[in-house]
């Protein structure tokens, strides 16, 4: 199973996360 | 030849199953490649085209297997009671392969549960997994398949291999096709306790700036936002805009707002907004004016959502959860989830693998799109079903049934539902950052 999330964020949003890193629920995936 | 037909024995040999099964899926294959080739798909992506499945030989095998009945007769087979000798043992070597982590599980008692579905679908032990302090954290434990901006309308589902965005969310479907349901969930609809307040199913309040995280909400969202408030608000929008050269709209599905509530004096000059494209277009506007929240009668016809804020960008995330891991699935932000589109479709592995072979395998699947608005504009999530988990729950839906055996299935179609029962205050469900909202089920 997959989730995927489309958002609109202004362009200083920086995802933290990388492809292929494991993340668990409540980890900061991006900030701004 | 009359001796040789009568005294020559006949041997029967069995024709190996593998064989068999070989030669059927060929032929399936064979049927569903010419199928595409026909065009008798009708998701479309940004551009009108068709969108089909496609990739080396393997992929078609893989598409002639019936997966959604392999992944709903998985789903029984999973749910089959066991044997409670057998769960501590059965579930043991579950988690020993699959590396599921017993000692966070919130009932530790493996014989507790009763079948590989619902170990599947257990819950984990309060404050397992802090929140963090950010404007997007993880819905769920997996692993980051690909992240970045998306250009042109087109997500990256891995590197290099993308997508239409339209086709994923249903932005471009064939409106011949659109199987509109719009049945909010009647459970939802909550009572609005105090101006800044208002509680849940389970009775816990929110507040408003902590959903919406903006100060702007205890004082521009006027309380008691409706329909009737949202009609007003365009009105006086077009108004202080002095807008001319708007064609006076007919007799519109949205007058029976103006008719009910407004008198002819107040409605002279003022056009009604009767056609989605010509809200959407004095959305988009109004987006770039720095308008703030609109209100749901205009998101809702906003064309493709392309009301993009001035200084914004569409960024995507897609984050895939193996076998072992923790299936249930939380918001990822403080939002507000206005409806959902349930697209119905075909079951293939997401594994990486699959995925960095079969492209458009996310808007093949079977998926349910929730769309909304966060502080910074439109926010959607899009739990993709798998082969052997089918199944996706929403807490707050109960009249989704997804992985469900259908008659008849139009590619590119789907259901939808809106939740703007849930609040009427802010349109739609309201979620806080970490709350649980569902999760994938064995088959």
């Amino acid at each position: 199973s997959t989730i995927v999330l489309v958002f609109e964020a202004p362009e200083e949003f920086d995802f933290v996360c990388k492809p292929g890193q494991k993340v668990r629920v409540g980890e900061t995936l991006g900030d701004i | 030849i009359s001796n040789a037909w009568k005294t020559t024995p006949i041997k029967w040999y069995p024709i190996p199953a593998l064989l068999g099964a070989i030669v059927l899926v060929g032929i399936q294959a064979r049927r569903n490649y010419v199928a595409d080739r026909q065009g008798r798909g009708k998701i479309v992506d940004e551009n009108g085209k068709v969108v089909t499945m496609s990739g080396p030989w393997t992929v078609y095998v893989l598409g002639a297997l019936p997966l959604n009945t392999i992944s709903r007769i998985w789903g029984w087979a999973n749910n089959l009671t066991l044997p409670v000798w057998f769960r501590p043992f059965g579930f043991r070597l579950y988690s020993r392969i699959f590396g599921c982590n017993l000692d966070e599980m919130k009932d530790e008692d493996l014989t507790h549960y009763r079948s590989l579905g619902e170990f599947f679908y257990r819950e984990l032990k309060d404050n397992a997994r802090p929140i963090a302090d950010a404007p997007l954290v993880s819905p769920a434990d997996g692993k980051v398949l690909h992240c970045g901006s998306i250009q042109g309308r087109r997500v990256e589902q891995v590197k290099g291999v993308t997508y239409s965005l339209d086709a994923l969310l249903g932005l471009t479907s064939d409106p011949q096709g659109i199987e509109t349901s719009a049945k909010p969930d009647s459970d939802s609809d909550h009572q609005i306790t105090d101006d800044r307040q208002f509680a849940n199913v389970n009775g816990i309040e929110y507040s408003l700036e902590r959903l919406i995280g903006d100060e702007r909400a205890g004082s521009q969202i006027p309380r008691g936002w409706t329909k009737l408030v949202s009609y007003r608000w365009w009105k006086s929008w077009v108004r202080s805009e002095n807008k001319t050269g708007i064609p006076a709209g007919g007799k519109g599905k949205h007058d029976s707002i103006r008719d009910a509530h407004e008198t002819d004096d107040e409605d002279a000059g003022v056009p009604t907004p009767d056609t989605p494209e010509m809200i959407g277009k004095y959305a988009n506007v109004a987006y770039e004016m720095g308008s703030g929240a609109l209100p749901p009668i205009l998101q809702r016809h906003s064309p493709g959502h392309e009301g993009i804020g001035s200084g914004n960008k569409l960024f995507f995330c897609v984050i895939y959860l193996a076998p072992g891991d923790y299936h249930r699935f939380h918001s990822p932000t403080s939002w507000v989830v206005e409806r959902r589109r349930h697209f119905r479709g075909e079951l293939y592995s997401v594994s990486p693998y699959v995925a960095s072979r079969l492209p458009n395998l996310f808007v093949l699947n079977e998926r349910v799109a929730l769309l909304g608005r966060w502080r910074h504009g439109f926010f959607s999530m899009i739990p993709v079903g798998a082969t052997n988990v089918g199944s996706i729950r929403i807490n707050f839906d109960k009249a989704l049934r997804t992985n469900v055996r259908q008659q008849r299935r139009l590619a590119g179609t789907y259901s939808e539902a809106s939740y703007s029962l849930a609040s009427k205050l802010l349109g739609g469900q309201p979620l806080q950052s970490g709350e649980e909202m569902g999760g994938f089920l064995l088959g």
